[in-house]
C-alpha cells in the first residue's frame, strides 16, 4: 500500500462521520438509483468495517463533505474522461472528497443481466474509489483493492490485507474488525 | 476443452498470446486498444505511433514531460518507464513490451497516477509523493 505526500487523512473528532452526497446533474439513467445507492453503501460499508469511520448519505449536495458523480468527458477538474473503458473512474486525497465516475462506462451491478463485453462492475470501482477518497494511493499488489487496474466483467470488493493495513495506519482500527476473519478469508482466496 | 501448447521456439508464451490477443478484441475502439501492435517491439526500434505510449506513461507518472513532443523511438527512457511500470503494478521486470505488459497496459484503469506527484487535489497539478510499504 501507499500513501500521498503527507499522508493526508480526514481529519474529525472520533468517532468520525463523513457525509456522502449523489451529485443531483450527474447521475446515469439506466440503472435505478436505488441500486447505486445501494452499491455505494455496501462499498462504504466495506472500509467502515475496518476503521473508526462511519458513511452516512445525505440529500444536500453542497454540504457533504464527499461528493459522488458521473461524468463525460472534461468535466472541469483537469481531469477529463476519456470515452469507453480507459480511464474509468478518478478521485481525490483527503479532504477534498470529490470521487468522479466515467459517464461513458457501461457500468453494471449484476453482470448476468448487463451482457456487455466493456460492463465494468460499479461497486468495485466505488470501493477502489473510495480508498482514494480516504488517503490511499495505489497498490502494487494484484489482488488489493487499491491495485489501479481493473479488466471488464471482472469484480474486485473485497478489502485485502493490504489494503485493510494501509487503511489502518491511517485511521487505526475499527474495535469490533475480526482481523483472523480477514486472514482466513484470504487464504480461502488463495486455496482456491 | 482446448489447453494452450507449451512451446520453445523463440520463447513464445501462446497462452499469454492468445489473452493478449483475446482482450485487444475487447479493446478495440478503447482508448489503448492500439497499443497492441506495440507488442514485443524492443529498445532501439523506431514504429509509428509509441508516442502515445509515452504519453500514456506520462500521464500516469512513469515519464517526464518531454522538452517538445514525444518520440516514435523506443528509447532509455521509455525502457526505464517500462521497468518502472512493471515494479510497480506487480508483473516480471525485464523492461520490455511482453505481452503481459501490453496487455496490462490496455487494461481499464483508475485516472489516479501510479507514482501520484500528479494526485489531483485542486484543480490545478499538484506535485506530491508517496509512501510506499
Amino acid at each position: 500500500y501507499s500513501f500521498f505526500n503527507g499522508q493526508p487523512r480526514w481529519m474529525r473528532s472520533s468517532p468520525m462521520t463523513l457525509t456522502y452526497a449523489f451529485s443531483p446533474d450527474g447521475m446515469i439513467d439506466y440503472l435505478p438509483q436505488e441500486e447505486i445507492r445501494a452499491v455505494f453503501s455496501r462499498a462504504f460499508g466495506r472500509w467502515s468495517e475496518v476503521i473508526p469511520v462511519n458513511f452516512t448519505e445525505v440529500e444536500d449536495y453542497r454540504t457533504a463533505e464527499i461528493h459522488i458523480g458521473f461524468h463525460n468527458g472534461d468535466h472541469g477538474d483537469g481531469e477529463p474522461f476519456d470515452g469507453v473503458l480507459g480511464v474509468l473512474a478518478h478521485a481525490f486525497s483527503p479532504e477534498n472528497g470529490r470521487l468522479h465516475l466515467d459517464a461513458a462506462e457501461t457500468w453494471a451491478v449484476d453482470f448476468q443481466t448487463e451482457g456487455s463485453r466493456v460492463a465494468v462492475d460499479l461497486e468495485s470501482v466505488a470501493t477502489h474509489e473510495i480508498g482514494h477518497v480516504l488517503g490511499l494511493a495505489h497498490s502494487s499488489v494484484s489482488d488489493a483493492i487499491m491495485y489501479p487496474s481493473l479488466r471488464p466483467r471482472s469484480r474486485r470488493v473485497d478489502l485485502r490485507i493490504d489494503d485493510v493495513e494501509g487503511v489502518q495506519a491511517l485511521y487505526g482500527s475499527n474495535p469490533n474488525f475480526n482481523y483472523g476473519s480477514l486472514l482466513e478469508s484470504d487464504q480461502e482466496t488463495f486455496n482456491g | 476443452r482446448n489447453f494452450p501448447q507449451p512451446t520453445t521456439v523463440l520463447n513464445f508464451d501462446h497462452s499469454t498470446a492468445t489473452t493478449l490477443a483475446a482482450h485487444s478484441s475487447v479493446y478495440n475502439n478503447t482508448p489503448w486498444g492500439g497499443f497492441a501492435k506495440f507488442a514485443n517491439l524492443e529498445k532501439g526500434s523506431h514504429f509509428t505511433g509509441i508516442c502515445d505510449l509515452k504519453t500514456y506513461f506520462h500521464h500516469f507518472g512513469y515519464l517526464p514531460p518531454p522538452p517538445g513532443n514525444f518520440s516514435d523511438d523506443f528509447d532509455s527512457d521509455l525502457e526505464s518507464a517500462i521497468f518502472n511500470y512493471q515494479r510497480n503494478l506487480g508483473l516480471p521486470v525485464t523492461g520490455k513490451l511482453d505481452t503481459d505488459t501490453v496487455d496490462l497496459i490496455m487494461a481499464p484503469r483508475c485516472g489516479m497516477g501510479d507514482d501520484h506527484t500528479r494526485a489531483a487535489v485542486n484543480t490545478t497539478t499538484r506535485h506530491l509523493h508517496t509512501t510506499r510499504h
